[in-house]
């Protein structure tokens, strides 16, 4: 066996962020739970899910495209899952994979997850082919435990459970969360059109935040929704604006009288910091690259701040339309775009503005359609892509219905 | 990409995917035959195949199975 590194803490809480389409959601849950089981019953580990906000493992399906993961899956066969070392956290599965239990079909959900927990709990790769943490598959089976090579590695790292630490183990067990749905807020429906707030955030990325919930945007579609406090830990959800700035990294979220700051998913020490000078129960925020500067809006008035400077604001705000044209009052979302554009977005619509600031003839436009890949008047109004693999999707349709010449969308978004 | 009948540069793209072959940190980018073959060699060891060095029948076939996708520690030198 080979040690790539180890927790501080033998008393770890999990937290299952999606399950794979091609289970029962109780078969999954129950796999990926006996998959810690392995590990706790040969070492003095305990795992408590949680079901919401932070936890130490975060186990999570993505494809090929990912927003929250520089390592993009393969499709059906190759590479099925990947995890981070200690104390990292991250064990990801590749949700192209037939995920499979009690059947030779398929891939192991229990196996392949009682590997990659191995990884993030320090584990290398085993020499012996039979052993758990053998690189390559072995193929399900059906009396699977522990090759003593595993057993010998987790030992060496945290280890043996020996029967004593075992009772005053379970005495010091805390209590498991309440199970509850893994979603324990309704999700919202990308193809309402409705937003809270929208961002282009770090590495290009384009962010639809809404209730609890936030998603991706991309040219094939949707990302899976997720809850907002699950990336940015800490945050609440229902928010009135996010802006991130190129220039300084940040990411600001506003929500009331608070804002919070962060740094890629990290929160900034000291937030989140209270609104003294602007108002509260912002509408929307936008980072403009052409002067480098975050305008705030709420009702019909708006503030210029520089980040990295002591703004006068005592001119503020100013109206709206005095140098956005066109654009409506209490605008519900904004952002600057990376096609240039500045985009307001209110109710089920959107505007999109040049870069004079002046809204472009043919607007408003519908955003579910235009922005969310949803299929107009149909009675099945779910978006192309997301959990759904975008089928036949022509993106150079996609580039027409996302308005602009499609050759400069079609390059931005392609 | 499928390991096809020449895969070569399939093989090698899994060896320096998953450890078994590293780039060297200066001087030309393609690999010296003598490092493809030791990575071969490493690899076939760690899979309890006949170790030969040469990009045979089995060894394709070993690549295409489904696998974690963490590298593998067998190759002594790029680990080291």
């Amino acid at each position: 066996y080979l040690l790539l590194g180890r927790w501080r803490k033998k008393h770890l809480t999990f937290r299952i962020l999606n399950l794979p389409s091609t289970l029962p959601p109780h078969t999954a849950r129950a796999a990926l739970l006996q998959a810690f089981q392995y590990w706790s019953n040969v070492a003095p580990l305990t795992f408590r899910e949680v079901q919401a906000g932070w936890a130490d493992i975060r186990l999570s399906f993505h494809g090929r495209q990912s927003p929250y993961c520089s390592n993009s899956f393969d499709g059906p066969g190759r590479v099925l899952a990947h995890a981070d070392i200690p104390e990292l956290g991250s064990v990801h599965f590749d949700e192209d994979e037939l995920w499979t239990e009690r059947t030779y079909r398929g891939v192991n959900l229990r196996i392949i997850a009682a590997h990659e927990l191995g990884h993030a709990l320090g584990l290398g790769h085993s020499r012996y082919t039979q052993a758990l943490m053998a690189p390559v598959y072995a193929g399900y089976r059906p009396h699977f435990k522990l090759h003593p090579d595993d057993v010998a590695g987790i030992q060496a790292l945290y280890g043996k459970k020996s029967p004593e630490t075992e009772d005053e183990e379970e005495e010091m067990e805390l209590p498991t969360v309440p199970h509850v749905p893994t979603e324990p807020s309704p999700m919202p429906d990308p193809c309402s059109g409705e937003l809270d707030a929208v961002m282009l955030g770090p590495r290009g990325k384009t962010y639809a935040f809404k209730g609890n919930y936030v998603w991706t945007v991309t040219d094939s579609g949707l990302g899976p929704l997720f809850q907002v406090s699950a990336l940015w830990e800490g945050l609440p959800g229902n928010l009135d604006a996010a802006v991130y700035s190129p220039r300084t990294q940040w990411i600001h979220f506003f929500k009331g009288d608070k804002v919070w700051r962060y740094i890629n998913f990290k929160m900034s020490p000291g937030f989140p910091k209270k609104l003294n000078r602007v108002d509260p129960h912002l509408d929307a925020a936008l980072y403009w690259p052409f002067n480098k500067k975050v305008f705030l809006f709420k009702g019909s008035g708006y503030w210029q701040w520089d980040e990295l400077a002591r703004t006068d604001f005592s001119h503020y705000p100013k109206p709206i339309k005095g140098l956005f044209t066109g654009v409506p009052d209490q605008p519900s979302a904004a952002m600057g775009w990376r096609d240039g554009h500045v985009y307001f977005f209110k109710g089920k619509q959107y505007w999109r503005l040049n870069q004079q600031l002046r809204v472009e003839k043919g607007y408003p436009r519908d955003t579910a359609h235009n922005w969310m890949h949803c299929r107009p008047q149909t009675s099945d109004n779910t978006p192309l892509g997301g959990n759904t693999t975008p089928s036949g999707t022509d993106n150079s349709a996609i580039g027409t219905n996302l308005d602009t010449t499609s050759s400069a969308i079609d390059t931005t978004l392609n | 990409r499928t390991l096809g009948p020449s895969g070569k540069e399939e093989a090698v793209d899994y060896l320096l995917q998953y450890g078994y072959l590293q780039k060297p940190l200066e001087g030309p980018d393609d690999f010296k035959p003598e490092d493809i073959m030791e990575a071969l060699r490493a690899f076939q060891e760690a899979s309890e195949l006949p170790v030969s060095g040469e990009l045979d029948d089995a060894t394709r076939a070993r690549m295409r199975q489904p696998r974690c996708g963490l590298e593998d520690p067998f190759n002594q030198k790029t680990l080291k």
